[in-house]
């Protein structure tokens, strides 16, 4: 199963 | 000019332990409020995010807002200096390029200084919301450790399957399978020894045991550890430090293909 990167579940500060 | 006291070593050292596998460099953020970090994994998977509160210490100044890059594990080699029952003191000037740690001995007869050269680092910051989670589990950290440990005999993920009363975690490998359920505690003496299972929706979801594993290296901070769990977020994976702040691992659940 792929493995989503954690930074496209957060916004950029 | 930034210093700061804390009267034992261990929970510094300990908190370095829970960090040092996962990122290998790092900027503490000092402020008024306290000391804090946040950093993700050198593959981009996880996320972790550590508070220590100004309350929680000893002694607290901070004149103006300053950030520490640090080798994570320069840092967790010299805090290895310093022994359990030791107080320690962080110093550093405010345009400076060195971090001080002081060591100091229970009865005051011996003094450790160690200097440890500060990098200039440029590290990305995501903004983490606050937000409702569907579950939320409470359990022993130490019986959480084992499981993740247990399961990764078998497969390389963990399927979490909350429901009222309980929890199932479940791998799938070449060799077998393994489930382990968890109850709900009906009664317990011992808050640190209880599970609790807050459920507003049940959840069914998969995270790579690989990373769960570097996340239990916190478990000597804390007797219990804290899941939360919502479809499709991060799973937050909760290690309060009493009376100082805590840290928290973020990781993104496994996408069906």
């Amino acid at each position: 199963m792929p493995q989503p990167s954690i930074s496209s579940f957060f916004m950029k500060t | 000019m930034f210093e700061c006291r804390l009267p034992k070593a261990e929970v510094l050292k300990k908190t370095m332990d829970a960090l040092k596998d996962l990122i290998k460099e790092a900027v503490w953020d000092v402020s008024a409020q306290g000391l804090s970090l946040q950093s993700m994994d050198s593959s981009h998977v996880s996320l972790v995010q550590v508070t220590l509160r100004t309350e929680g210490f000893d002694t607290f100044r901070c004149d103006k807002n300053i950030a520490l890059g640090v080798n994570m594990d320069t840092m967790q080699k010299l805090m290895k200096c310093a022994s359990n029952d030791d107080n320690i003191t962080l110093k550093s000037e405010d345009n400076g390029d060195l971090l001080s740690l002081i060591f100091e001995s229970p009865n005051g007869e011996k003094t450790s200084e160690y200097e440890m050269k500060l990098m200039d680092l440029d590290i990305e910051q995501l903004g983490i919301p606050d937000q409702e989670y569907s579950c939320t589990i409470k359990m022993p950290s130490g019986e959480f450790q084992r499981i993740c440990r247990d399961l990764s005999n078998i497969g390389e993920s963990v399927n979490i399957t909350v429901v009222k009363g309980g929890v199932d975690f479940s791998a799938k490998g070449d060799i077998g399978n393994a489930k382990i359920h968890v109850t709900e505690s009906s009664n317990v003496d011992n808050e640190k020894d209880a599970v609790t299972v807050e459920v507003n929706e049940p959840v069914n979801l998969t995270f790579a045991l690989r990373y769960l594993n570097f996340f239990t290296k916190a478990t000597p901070l804390s007797g219990q550890v804290s899941l939360s769990i919502s479809p499709d977020v991060p799973l937050v994976v909760a290690y309060e430090i009493e009376d100082l702040g805590h840290v928290k691992y973020f990781l993104a659940p496994k996408i069906e293909n």
